[in-house]
C-alpha cells in the first residue's frame, strides 16, 4: 500500500 | 487492500445505502436520528479533506464521494425535503451533539500522531465516529421501536468497523511498521458501542419483546 504516515484507509 | 477491508468497506457501503434507500423509497425518516446523520458527515467532511491533494487509488476516491455524497443527501433528505422532514422525531431526537464535538476536538489536538491541520481533523473525525452512533441509540431506546431497516442500518454500520478491527490485526502481522494505535483504540471503543447494542437488540429478537436498552 501507501507509504508509511499516509492514510490509506477509508 | 485485504479482504477484511474490503468487506468493511463493502459493509459500511451498504448500510449508508440501506438508510438512504429506505427513506427515498418510503418517503420517511422516522427513527431515524438526523444528529447522527449530521456527525457522520461531519466525520466524513473531515476524514476526507484530502481528496483533492491525495490520491491513493480510483477505489479509494469513488469510496469518498459515495460516503460523502451519501451521508449529505440523508442530512438533505431529513432536514429539506418536504415530505421526509415532517417524518422526523425532532422532539425525541435531543442529544447534545455539539456537546460529543467539543471533547473529540480537543482529545484531537492532545492526542494525534501529527501535529498538523489534516491530521488533527483527521484524528477529531476518528474520535467523532467512534461515538457518532450515539444519539441513534438513545433516540430507539425512547422511541421504544426499532423498525428492521434501521436495525439493519445499525448491524451493518457496526460490522464496517469489526471488519475493521479484523483488517488491522491482519495488517499488523503482515506490515512492517503498522502501528496505529490511535485508530485501533478509536475503532475498538466504537465497536464495544455497538457490541452493547446488539446484546440489547438480540434479547429483544430472542424473547419477541420490545428493544430495551440500559438507560
Amino acid at each position: 500500500d501507501s507509504p508509511k504516515g499516509f492514510h490509506d484507509e477509508l | 487492500m485485504n479482504i477484511f477491508r474490503l468487506a468493511g468497506d463493502m459493509t459500511h457501503l451498504a448500510s449508508v445505502l440501506v438508510l438512504l434507500l429506505k427513506i427515498h423509497t418510503i418517503k420517511s425518516c422516522a427513527g431515524v436520528s438526523l444528529k447522527t446523520q449530521e456527525l457522520y458527515a461531519i466525520v466524513f467532511a473531515t476524514r476526507y479533506l484530502d481528496i483533492l491533494t491525495s490520491f491513493v487509488s480510483i477505489y479509494n476516491t469513488l469510496m469518498k464521494l459515495i460516503f460523502l455524497g451519501s451521508s449529505f443527501s440523508i442530512v438533505w433528505y431529513m432536514k429539506y425535503h418536504k415530505t421526509v422532514r415532517r417524518t422526523y422525531d425532532r422532539d425525541q431526537d435531543t442529544f447534545r451533539h455539539w456537546f460529543l464535538m467539543l471533547p473529540c476536538l480537543l482529545l484531537a489536538l492532545l492526542i494525534h500522531e501529527k501535529f498538523t491541520f489534516f491530521e488533527v481533523l483527521w484524528t477529531f473525525s476518528l474520535y467523532l465516529e467512534a461515538v457518532a452512533i450515539l444519539p441513534q441509540l438513545v433516540l430507539l431506546q425512547r422511541t421504544r421501536n426499532i423498525d428492521n431497516l434501521t436495525g439493519q442500518y445499525i448491524f451493518l454500520l457496526g460490522g464496517y468497523r469489526g471488519f475493521y478491527i479484523l483488517n488491522w490485526i491482519y495488517r499488523y502481522f503482515t506490515e512492517p511498521h503498522y502501528v496505529h494505535w490511535i485508530t485501533w483504540i478509536a475503532g475498538l471503543v466504537q465497536t464495544l458501542l455497538y457490541a452493547d447494542f446488539f446484546y440489547y437488540y438480540f434479547l429483544s429478537w430472542k424473547n419477541n419483546k420490545k428493544l430495551q436498552l440500559p438507560a
